[in-house]
């Protein structure tokens, strides 16, 4: 997965994804594919969710999947969620839950709550940040101030690290892939040089949803894995998306 | 130097919105979720709408498994437990993917599975 958010010289923040999932989950010789990837494509889409006949929020979704990975909180916040691997990950969350032990949420259950009933910004940062999950994370989320985008990087208990942008030192976005960003990627899947070398050439004169596709649409940023792109304005309450595909020669992760 | 290596990289790409080509699969529909309507029923309409890919999906991720345990248990397991795991999680999720389950016709234990993925993929 990629999740940037950045702030334009206006101060508008968009935010953008590419879903990547599949990795090692059976390759289609043939097709030059990851099976589960291709079965996904068609599952994405785009959801609605109303009370009293008005939006409460907006994601993209896989149908089936009742938990959220990307959304909207129109003119409030935008939420994604990357994947964060670590030895105290989900299997110990899981057997703590089996033995009994249910003081801890399930990721993509509390990403929902947040976009059901946070209302704004630092609530939504405030919960991502503090409630125990059953699984690490890094949760990327864009409020609708100048200086709102950041990166809540999760161990299952803790919060272990919050970037945030600051325009001041120069940080106008923030960008995630599945590393903690105080380390080097592993060597074999850097995705996150190249989605900066791209973010940087663009510059923040020129960063909007059509460069932040255009970022997202580069290989290796966009892999073999990658189901969807989702573009998230929240000025506009706007949410976009389209599902991938990535032709040979192209990087299966 | 891992990731420069054209051409499974490539320089910046530039003017791929509106997205069009060889990268653009296809845009993706709308659809609406109720909260106001029971949770078990929230989800009919897209799942009625994507039963087909949905049984296909959990297909693939069937003969996953049983690649790894041609005689079937890993599915029989997932089959048996993961339907009392469902009771156990928390409301509303509980009831909407019992209610998903119900329309698409898989199995309980098999919507749970693909509900809790993320905890589960860790291992």
């Amino acid at each position: 997965c990629t999740s940037i958010v950045a702030e334009d010289h206006k101060g508008n923040l968009i935010h953008g994804r590419n879903l990547d999932f599949g990795l090692f989950m059976g390759w289609d010789v043939k097709n030059k594919s990851w099976i589960i990837s291709e079965k996904l494509k068609p599952l994405v889409v785009n959801l609605d969710f109303r009370r009293n006949n008005q939006t409460v929020f907006k994601s993209t979704n896989f149908a089936g999947y009742v938990g959220m990975l990307t959304g909207i909180k129109p003119h409030t916040f935008t939420l994604t969620m990357n994947e964060r691997f670590s030895l105290d990950g989900g299997y110990i969350g899981i057997m703590e839950w089996v033995l009994g032990k249910r003081d801890g949420m399930w990721m993509s259950f509390l990403t929902r709550s947040v976009l059901e009933d946070a209302n704004s910004y630092e609530e939504a940062k405030t919960r991502l940040a503090q409630t125990k999950l059953l699984a690490p994370a890094y949760f990327i989320l864009g409020g609708n101030q100048t200086g709102q985008g950041c990166i809540i990087t999760r161990s299952r208990l803790l919060n272990i690290d919050l970037l945030e942008i600051d325009v001041k030192l120069g940080r106008w976005y923030v960008l995630e892939t599945n590393y903690d960003h105080w380390e080097e990627p592993l060597f074999l899947d850097d995705r996150r040089t190249p989605a900066m070398k791209c973010m940087n050439q663009t510059a923040q004169k020129n960063i909007s949803v059509n460069t932040m596709y255009d970022v997202l649409s580069t290989k290796p940023v966009l892999n073999k894995l990658t189901t969807y792109t989702t573009l998230m304005q929240v000025s506009e309450g706007k949410l976009e998306s389209y599902i991938r595909d990535c032709p040979n020669p192209c990087m299966p992760w | 130097s891992t990731q420069f290596i054209p051409p499974y990289t490539e320089d910046c790409r530039t003017d791929t919105y509106p997205p069009n080509g060889p990268t653009f699969r296809g845009a993706v529909g709308w659809y609406t979720v109720d909260l106001d309507s029971p949770p078990s029923k929230r989800w009919d309409a897209v799942i009625t709408e994507k039963k087909t890919h949905l049984v296909n999906m959990i297909q693939a991720i069937r003969d996953l498994a049983n690649a790894f345990v041609p005689s079937g248990k890993l599915i029989e397991l997932v089959d048996v437990t993961l339907p009392i795991m469902a009771d156990t999680l928390p409301s509303p999720f509980s009831e909407e993917i019992k209610g998903i389950a119900a329309v698409s016709g898989i199995p309980l234990g098999e919507v749970v599975l693909f509900n809790i993925f993320y905890e589960v993929f860790t291992v």
